[in-house]
């Protein structure tokens, strides 16, 4: 019988074949199964139904609740594929396999013009970069001047809008983020290279007969 | 004051709410 269990156990509502998920994404049937600690941790925080709401996710970033953030908001949208107001867990697999250390840069590239194009037109627009500049200031509790910020973004949209049309679209984005790296920084979660190790404990939930590595 | 140097992407990039390093700590 060995150290694992040797039966299928039937799967929780919305949780996904793990051996699916890994065929589907850059995971392995472990790190799925690892991933799934961590998605049962969040999803259980307030409403344990096997989904992430937008509260349990905001609990999850910030550990407080009450914190309503618009890059936060943004980003659960993203998770949220199926427009349903919850993450279940293969949707949550799937978004963070964009954030693999070993995603393509061009899946990153599409999901942070996603992040930023927050009308969903195509564009990234001038009044949508202000927007989530002035979040950002607020929530840093930074002050800068509207003359400063409309600098900025003058400088931004210089550098980045090339043909000057007022809004940047994927293919100036895609220049842009490769001639400034650092902007892609947030796509990659060097955590999800150790996911079985800080979960340990999928290996008892495990669904499945062995353990793939 | 000095003259803000980054551009509105790396501002922006700074926010807690896109740093999901935060969903693995316990």
């Amino acid at each position: 019988m060995g150290c694992f269990h040797s039966t299928v156990r039937k799967p929780a509502p919305g949780h996904e074949n793990p051996i699916i998920l890994a065929s589907q994404t850059a995971f392995s049937v472990s790190e799925v199964e690892a991933l799934f600690e961590l998605f049962k941790s969040i999803s259980s925080s307030v409403i344990d139904d096997g989904l992430i709401n937008k509260e349990e996710f905001q609990l999850a970033l910030f550990k407080n609740r009450k914190k309503e953030n618009l890059f936060a908001n943004r980003i659960f949208d993203l998770f949220d594929v199926k427009h349903r107001g919850v993450i279940d867990f293969g949707d949550f697999v799937r978004a963070m396999n964009v954030f693999h250390p070993n995603a393509p840069q061009e899946d990153k590239i599409s999901f942070s013009f996603k992040l930023y194009d927050m009308d969903g037109t195509g564009f990234i627009e001038r009044h949508e970069v202000k927007q989530m500049l002035i979040a950002l200031l607020c929530e840093s509790e930074l002050k800068l001047a509207d003359e400063t910020i409309e600098t900025i973004l003058d400088k931004t949209f210089l550098e980045a809008d090339v043909d000057q049309d007022g809004k940047i679209d994927k293919s100036e984005w895609h220049n842009f983020v490769t001639q400034n790296p650092s902007l892609l920084k947030i796509m990659t979660l060097p955590y999800l290279r150790d996911i079985t190790t800080t979960f340990p404990s999928f290996v008892f939930n495990s669904e499945v007969e062995e353990i793939a590595t | 004051s000095q003259p803000v140097t980054m551009n509105a992407f790396e501002l922006i990039s700074k926010s807690q709410g896109l740093n999901l390093s935060s969903l693995f700590e316990k």
